[in-house]
């Protein structure tokens, strides 16, 4: 569902994630 | 460095069913800052790198699981079209980079989503992206989540598939 979808994404560990994605791309 | 960043991201995605289906069927909210699907203060262009790469991570995620994973295998299909169209999305734009970016910044931003100096990596990988999203729409009969779309819906994505934004735009150059 559209909320499931937004908890998911919303998860302090996921953000740790993309920021060292988005670190290791510049 | 790029490719271990990205491998330690399939492996969280492989611990997170729930976090792997958000990413595939609402990949969007990557993108806009309203949904703190990514931090708050950082720019599209950001937004949009950190997409391209999650879309290109999940689409390989799943193509080395499908064999297994019979829900990964139908899951494929829109992991590819959300490749696609992310991998592409910088090269659909008439006035040479997306309007919400700063100027001049499309040589920058598409050298960097695979890592610095990644520019013809981002290319190739959108080329291949779109002809496995092409092979889907061919047979889209046989893939459930695209076997009742309906005509209209399937003959926009084709025109994606060719074209750029806009009425009377032009052919999308990869």
């Amino acid at each position: 569902s559209p909320d499931a979808d937004r908890a998911a994404l919303t998860a302090p560990d996921w953000h740790a994630m993309v920021a060292c994605v988005a670190e290791e791309q510049e | 460095e790029f490719d271990q960043a990205a491998t330690r991201l399939a492996d969280y995605l492989h611990t997170r069913p729930g976090l792997l289906r958000a990413l595939v069927h609402s990949p969007h909210l990557l993108l806009d800052p309203q949904s703190d699907a990514l931090p708050g203060h950082w720019p599209p262009a950001r937004r949009w790198r950190v997409l391209a790469a999650c879309a290109d991570t999940v689409w390989a995620y799943l193509e080395r699981t499908a064999p297994t994973h019979s829900h990964h295998r139908r899951l494929l299909p829109l992991a590819a079209r959300s490749r696609f169209l992310a991998l592409s999305y910088p090269f659909r734009f008439r006035a040479g980079s997306p309007p919400d970016w700063g100027k001049d910044e499309l040589t920058r931003q598409t050298e960097l989503v695979f890592g610095r100096n990644s520019g013809a990596e981002l290319v190739r990988r959108a080329n291949e992206a779109r002809q496995a999203w092409a092979a889907y729409l061919d047979t889209y009969q046989s893939h459930p989540v695209l076997a009742e779309a309906a005509s209209h819906d399937l003959e926009e994505e084709v025109a994606a598939l060719a074209f750029r934004a806009g009425p009377r735009s032009g052919p999308l150059v990869l």
